[in-house]
């Protein structure tokens, strides 16, 4: 076994770092690749945007219009009062009975406050309600309510996600060419303009 | 901003990558923490007898609007959809066939919307496992910087060599190489004696095996 000597131990320490900074150099080519990849995702994403937006749009015009004709229909309710009352204080029973069954069975929890609070829903609602497809309106409008809200979430998770990504890799990154101190830099694998943002923006 | 002249200023390793593992991971964060939180089950039109159920308890717990939706299982119930009042009024029979017409056209579009909202979500999902990529990918080497904190113009620094002969630990066949990678604690590393210290891939062994093991100990 052979004393290594100080000049040996530096050769070995040279060869050895040229090695780190390769690796070093295919972790930021491997970055370069998921930030095209983020950025390309990006696109679909504002694509979808603007088709999530547009049909928005029409989803809401036709919600206007079914408000609308709830509106005007309910105005003329009257007209056929005595046939849909007698009709509901049939319904009710039944209704509430095959509720209170559901609940029991499938609920599986305690249904002695719930038919209380039932009757008193049953004697306030309106079979006009039924007649008119109340539940399908007010169905339509949670799903609008949830929709709204998951977007709005999402949008935020990205937005949140997207400033801290955009300072990482224009100020922090992407921007400088660094002088580094060793010889073998792996850095002049990215341009000195920022990757997200005009040329304008590095004049100003 | 920081910096006032970044151009023109010598950047060491730190500097440039010591902040990086830190906002990779705050953006992946940011994504995921709220997109496990959107409490929305797609699609709504047809969900699984379950959540549906599900849901039906929650609204009749809620305010008992969930009971309504068995009126198809009362007949009473189902005579109230059919009245025909419009011998009383017959502009109420264009204004249900508008309603209705009106409905059926909001169902569809939210149901279109449904779908985009969807695909929407699985971009997020894109987004984030993209950066979780990213923090595997590159996190170690924002890990290494926070280890060069000396002006060393060496970013792994061989600090012995032996054999079985001067360190009695060190298997018969084997070099032993203790190294550090920027100021990190010494890594050893054992190197078949096949591969001598003349050859070439000698150091390119060493180095490969210490960055596997500093990587091994920053992923536990």
């Amino acid at each position: 076994d052979q004393a290594v000597s100080d000049t040996e131990l530096q050769e070995m320490s040279t060869e050895g770092s040229k090695y780190i900074n390769k690796e070093i150099k295919n972790a930021l080519k491997g970055v370069k690749q998921i930030k095209t990849l983020i950025e390309q995702t990006n696109e679909e994403r504002k694509s979808l945007l603007s088709n999530l937006e547009e049909a928005k749009k029409k989803k809401e015009d036709a919600l206007y219009d079914t408000k609308d004709s709830e509106m005007k229909l309910k105005a003329s309710q009257g007209v056929c009062n005595d046939t849909m009352m007698a009709l509901w204080e049939e319904c009710k029973p039944c209704l509430k009975q095959t509720c209170m069954k559901f609940y029991a069975r499938v609920c599986r929890s305690g249904s002695g406050l719930v038919g209380h609070q039932l009757e008193e829903f049953l004697n306030q609602s309106s079979p006009f309600y039924f007649w008119m497809n109340g539940d399908r309106i007010d169905s339509l409008l949670e799903n609008d309510r949830q929709q709204t809200h998951a977007l709005d979430v999402m949008q935020d998770s990205f937005n949140r996600a997207s400033s801290i990504m955009d300072e990482l890799f224009q100020d922090r990154f992407f921007t400088r060419e660094p002088q580094d101190t060793y010889h073998y830099s792996p850095f002049s694998l990215f341009q000195r303009r920022p990757f997200f943002y005009p040329k304008s923006r590095i004049a100003r | 901003n920081i910096i006032p002249f970044p151009r023109f200023q010598p950047l060491n390793f730190h500097d440039m990558f010591q902040p990086f593992f830190d906002m990779i991971h705050q953006a992946q964060q940011a994504m995921d923490v709220n997109l496990h939180r959107i409490p929305y089950h797609f699609p709504i039109e047809f969900p699984e007898e379950d959540n549906q159920n599900r849901t039906v308890c929650k609204e009749i717990r809620h305010n008992s609007t969930g009971c309504l939706k068995m009126k198809d299982q009362c007949e009473k119930c189902q005579e109230i959809l059919s009245v025909d009042c419009s011998s009383n009024n017959p502009a109420q029979v264009q204004l249900r066939q508008e309603l209705n017409n009106s409905l059926q056209i909001a169902e569809k579009f939210t149901k279109l919307y449904d779908e985009l909202l969807q695909s929407y979500q699985e971009k997020m999902f894109n987004t984030s496992s993209l950066l979780k990529q990213l923090n595997e990918q590159f996190s170690w080497v924002s890990q290494l910087a926070n280890l060069t904190q000396s002006e060393d113009p060496f970013y792994l620094q061989v600090t012995t060599v032996g054999s079985q002969t001067s360190d009695s630990n060190v298997p018969v066949g084997f070099t032993k190489v203790v190294v550090k990678l920027f100021d990190s604690d010494p890594i050893t590393v054992m190197i078949p004696e096949a591969v001598s210290r003349n050859n070439p891939k000698f150091m390119e062994t060493v180095a490969e095996k210490a960055l596997q093991e500093y990587r091994q100990k920053h992923r536990e």
